[in-house]
């Protein structure tokens, strides 16, 4: 933030700090939430943004007369809000470059994409208050960016047991009796429950403290 | 194989297997990490003597202990030495359980390649990539956590014997949490506060020896024990740590890049963080472990949600599957996603370190400042997410979620100590925040 305002160029993953950004979301129709120049964009204001209050409340602290230690911890709320923004923003960015640059069908290319729309759109959605605080979406793009992400759903849905697949865990690594492969969940979870040690005797060696509970 | 499932892949638009060769970065690498596992999982001295929920805490430990010395015969065999085949291994070994002896593969080995000299690697590090030894990495203490600065272990240099003596001055100094550091780890990376010619130089690190090799007994003056159970990691004896005045040589402090003369005269590192440089590819590699925690557990939910029915959708019609219902894939969905998310974010950290990495080699510290930040802030942010998370998808499966048998318990206790090892999240946010309020 200290260099964002000087005439250094900023470079590295911290570069949206001085980076010219529409002063307002551009979406105008709910299908350009899939798009994303809007996406991260909205990331990057809600980025620069959090991180540019989070330095503004510090310096107001300073001039309060409060030592930069003491101005850093009043400040708390707005610096881990800050990095949490910034991580988050990495995150996204990350996950585009990374299906942009991925060499597979079309069809799987299509079901990365939709992931990381939704990926996107669903942070957004849970971060709303940033971004409507000053003004940088309103509330009808909101309503066409959540109706998105409703329509999301629906294509995620038919596709979820292939993505799932695709991690392509062994049974044996994956150690769940309801996330087998072969889907047969409850005859397994009858045969794992009777394994247990307490089923080795009919009657458990708690019975010196119930029969005679019982016969009081 | 359950109607219900089956039902689903028929209907599926797409082979998963390419996205599989998406995730592991190429067809080449999916046969060989799939070739890693089977050997692990195909080997009998791998399998568990009855389902680890069912062992008590000692019997989970010894059986740890004996799976990961035959996994580093097994490593030596197969002479894998690549860094992300030897993981495959590692993790098709321990399967649901935190992989035992991981300290000695990275931390350990990472600051002897990177904190010593060639003249000592050339004998620390023969012995630590042969596994004549059993190394841990000691720095977090009983009162102190992520703050370095505060670390009360002494190692005071004496010149007329040439030795450290290592000492816990207090009670809150005794090392805590190491892993394996309690019974198993016969060596360890220590961090210190260095005194010489009656002068604090800060935190160092150095090599010091805790067991005899041939008893394994502590050696005098040095006193260690297990912490006892935990919320997870329940096959690890993650250990306390006491010393009194013991005495190792000169030798034994990782002096690449600051040093102790023999007349005891300090020379500085060329940059002052370069000794936390140990923990960077930890925090970096907790990023895209985040993705795999998740990606297990979306799995197991999304699996169950289609074999599971309850409540009809449409009146008069069968139950429905609960993955129908917008609530269950609320739950589900951004969770599925967000591993993705993950496991590409930590492909881009560790692709960010390795280039740094390289860079600091040849001597330029440039990066480190926003390595340093970005894998805190990073690790602190998936790490976070990744354990509300999985706490969201044990729920989506409802009352068996609860159930050991749903791995959900084992999942979480595994994957939840990232938010505080390796610097708690909050303390990491504002790390992060400290360089963007700088830049």
């Amino acid at each position: 933030a200290r260099q964002a305002g000087s005439k250094d160029k900023l470079v590295g993953c911290a570069a949206y700090l001085q980076a010219d950004l529409p002063p307002r979301c551009l979406a105008k129709r709910q299908i350009d939430f899939l798009r994303q120049d809007i996406l991260v964009d909205a990331y990057k204001h809600r980025a620069k943004s959090v991180v540019m209050l989070a330095a503004r409340r510090l310096g107001e602290e300073l001039k309060k007369g409060h030592s930069q230690p003491i101005a850093w911890n009043n400040c708390h709320m707005y610096l881990v809000k800050a990095a949490m923004a910034h991580c988050h923003l990495y995150c996204v960015e990350s996950f585009f470059d990374g299906v942009n640059t991925s060499e597979t069908s079309q069809p799987a290319l299509d079901a990365l994409m939709t992931l990381c729309q939704f990926y996107a759109i669903f942070g957004i959605s849970q971060n709303k208050g940033d971004l409507l605080q000053d003004g940088y979406m309103n509330g009808e793009q909101l309503n066409m960016l959540e109706r998105q992400l409703i329509d999301l759903l629906a294509v995620i849905r038919p596709i979820a047991v292939t993505l799932v697949d695709a991690f392509d865990v062994p049974d044996k690594m994956l150690s769940s009796v309801l996330g087998r492969y072969d889907g047969n969940v409850y005859e397994n979870l009858y045969e794992w429950a009777k394994s247990s040690p307490l089923n080795k005797k009919e009657v458990p060696d708690a019975y010196k403290y119930i029969g005679p509970f019982l016969r009081e | 194989i359950n109607p219900d499932i089956a039902e689903e892949r028929e209907n599926a638009k797409f082979d998963p297997i390419e996205l599989t060769y998406v995730i592991d970065g190429g067809k080449e690498k999916t046969e060989r990490r799939r070739f890693l596992e089977s050997e692990a999982l195909n080997d009998p001295v791998f399998d568990d003597p009855a389902d680890i929920a069912f062992l008590t805490d000692e019997q989970r430990h010894t059986n740890s202990v004996r799976k990961s010395l035959h996994m580093v015969r097994r490593l030596q065999e197969m002479e894998i030495t690549n860094h992300m085949e030897s993981h495959w291994f590692r993790v098709a070994v321990h399967r649901s359980e935190e992989i035992a002896l991981s300290l000695h593969a990275s931390m350990f080995q990472h600051t002897v390649m990177h904190q010593m000299t060639e003249e000592q690697q050339a004998y620390w590090l023969r012995a630590t990539k042969d596994y004549t030894l059993l190394g841990t990495y000691a720095q977090t203490e009983l009162g102190h956590g992520t703050f370095l600065r505060g670390l009360e272990t002494t190692a005071t240099y004496d010149p007329t014997t040439q030795e450290f003596e290592i000492h816990s001055p207090t009670l809150t100094s005794m090392k805590w949490w190491p892993g394996n550091l309690g019974k198993t780890a016969t060596h360890a990376i220590v961090a210190a506060q260095l005194y010489t010619k009656g002068s604090r130089m800060g935190v160092h690190m150095f090599m010091v020896p805790l067991r005899s090799l041939e008893t394994h007994l502590p050696h005098p003056g040095v006193e260690l024990g297990d912490i006892g159970p935990k919320l997870g990691y329940n096959n690890i004896d993650n250990g306390f740590l006491r010393f009194n005045h013991y005495r190792i040589p000169i030798e034994n402090m990782c002096m690449r890049h600051s040093k102790v003369m023999p007349d005891g005269t300090y020379v500085p590192p060329p940059h002052k963080k370069i000794s936390y440089g140990s923990m960077l590819p930890i925090r970096s590699g907790i990023v895209g472990n985040t993705g795999w925690y998740l990606s297990k557990g979306s799995t197991i939910a999304t699996r169950y949600s289609v074999v599971r029915r309850q409540s009809e959708l449409i009146p008069g019609t069968k139950e429905a599957k609960i993955l129908d219902y917008q609530s269950q894939q609320l739950k589900i969905f951004p969770n599925l996603a967000t591993a993705f998310a993950f496991i590409f974010t930590g492909r881009e950290m560790m692709k960010h370190y390795f280039e740094s990495l390289a860079e600091m080699d040849e001597g330029n510290y440039s990066s480190l400042p926003e390595l340093h930040a970005t894998s805190a802030g990073l690790k602190a942010f998936t790490s976070s997410v990744m354990a509300s998370g999985l706490e969201e998808l044990r729920t989506s499966c409802g009352g068996h979620g609860y159930s050991k048998a749903s791995g959900f318990p084992e999942l979480y206790g595994t994957a939840a100590p990232a938010s505080t090892y390796e610097g708690e999240n909050t303390v990491m946010f504002l790390q992060t925040a400290r360089y963007l309020m700088k830049v």
